[in-house]
């Protein structure tokens, strides 16, 4: 048995001008990843680090350059998941928070919950002591452009009904 | 989406998956993600994914807990891959409920596998001092 690492960076179109960026992305949190392990860290320490490495990285769908929500707005999802015991921990829908997977951790490690959400979420991170970071820190020009882009002609993104319209089959991928 | 899955020296599994989501969604709008056995799953006794691509298809099909069954049964009946355990589960999302997207996969043993249905998925894998890594179907 050899000991591995591996990632991915989301699936669906890739343009061009990004593809080194992603490719060169994924490398480097691989590479983390897999010094984890060589130090003998575990394999949640390992997929934790790659992740979180991919979170800072403004060229992929999650922490800083999430996409954004129909009221412009990053909103998070993490899970995290370890086969010994098959224990997991998850959050959903945070905000403010530059590495989700590390809040989704120690939902793991420090509650006998599987999933905390939206605001609980957020007032959990603090009492872990997990600092909040700027809203505008997790937003790119690159995912402002694809918000305005993507919101219907004379939308008023706070109506929810005109969402169906606008996103049946663009951006779908998550 | 971004996600990893890894074995340690010990043969112990664990996958990790974050995402901002879907561009201009719903406000309060939850997919696969944070969902054990879509967004991912984990059993040392199976093996680990992380999934990404249409989260709402991931969720009907729980992407990643269908893929370590296939595992199971592939493993048991004929000696087949992860790759062909990921393929099965990737090619019943499509054909159910028209889903498309991609995972990564690793068995206690140290197997691994990249595999997707969308046009590109920016993949990279580290094993015995090794670098795989590829974006388009092939590489």
């Amino acid at each position: 048995m050899f000991p591995v690492v591996v990632v991915q960076g989301g699936a669906g179109h890739i343009p061009k001008e990004r593809s080194e960026n992603s490719r060169a992305g994924v490398c480097s949190a691989a590479r983390a990843g897999y010094a984890v392990l060589r130090r003998g860290g575990s394999s949640m320490d390992a997929v934790v680090e790659a992740v979180s490495q991919l979170e800072n990285n403004p060229f992929f769908n999650a922490g800083c350059g999430s996409v954004l929500n129909i009221r412009g707005e990053v909103e998070m999802d993490a899970i995290v998941m370890d086969g010994k015991r098959l224990d997991s921990g998850a959050v959903s829908a945070v905000r403010n928070i530059a590495n989700p997977i590390q809040l989704a951790r120690l939902v793991m490690d420090k509650t006998s919950h599987t999933c905390l959400t939206a605001e609980g979420a957020n007032r959990f991170a603090r009492s872990m002591g997990v600092s909040e970071v700027p809203p505008e820190s997790l937003i790119t020009d690159y995912s402002r452009m694809r918000w305005k882009e993507n919101l219907a002609p004379g939308a008023n993104p706070v109506d929810s009904q005109i969402l169906k319209s606008v996103c049946v089959n663009r951006g779908k991928m998550g | 989406t971004v996600g990893a899955v890894a074995v340690d020296a010990e043969g112990n599994v664990a996958c990790a998956t974050s995402t901002g989501g879907m561009l201009n969604k719903m406000e309060g709008r939850v997919g696969d993600t944070p969902c054990i056995g879509s967004g991912g799953f984990a059993d040392n006794q199976v093996g680990a994914v992380s999934t990404t691509g249409h989260g709402e298809s991931i969720v009907k099909v729980t992407l990643a807990r269908l893929i370590l069954f296939h595992v199971e049964l592939l493993t048991v009946f004929s000696g087949q891959s992860v790759e062909a355990a990921s393929d099965l589960g990737l090619a019943y999302m499509k054909s159910r409920v028209g889903g498309l997207g991609g995972v990564v996969t690793v068995d206690p043993q140290g197997h691994w596998a990249t595999r997707f249905s969308t046009r590109q998925m920016a993949w990279a894998a580290a094993q015995k001092d090794t670098l795989h890594y590829g974006l388009y179907t092939g590489e």
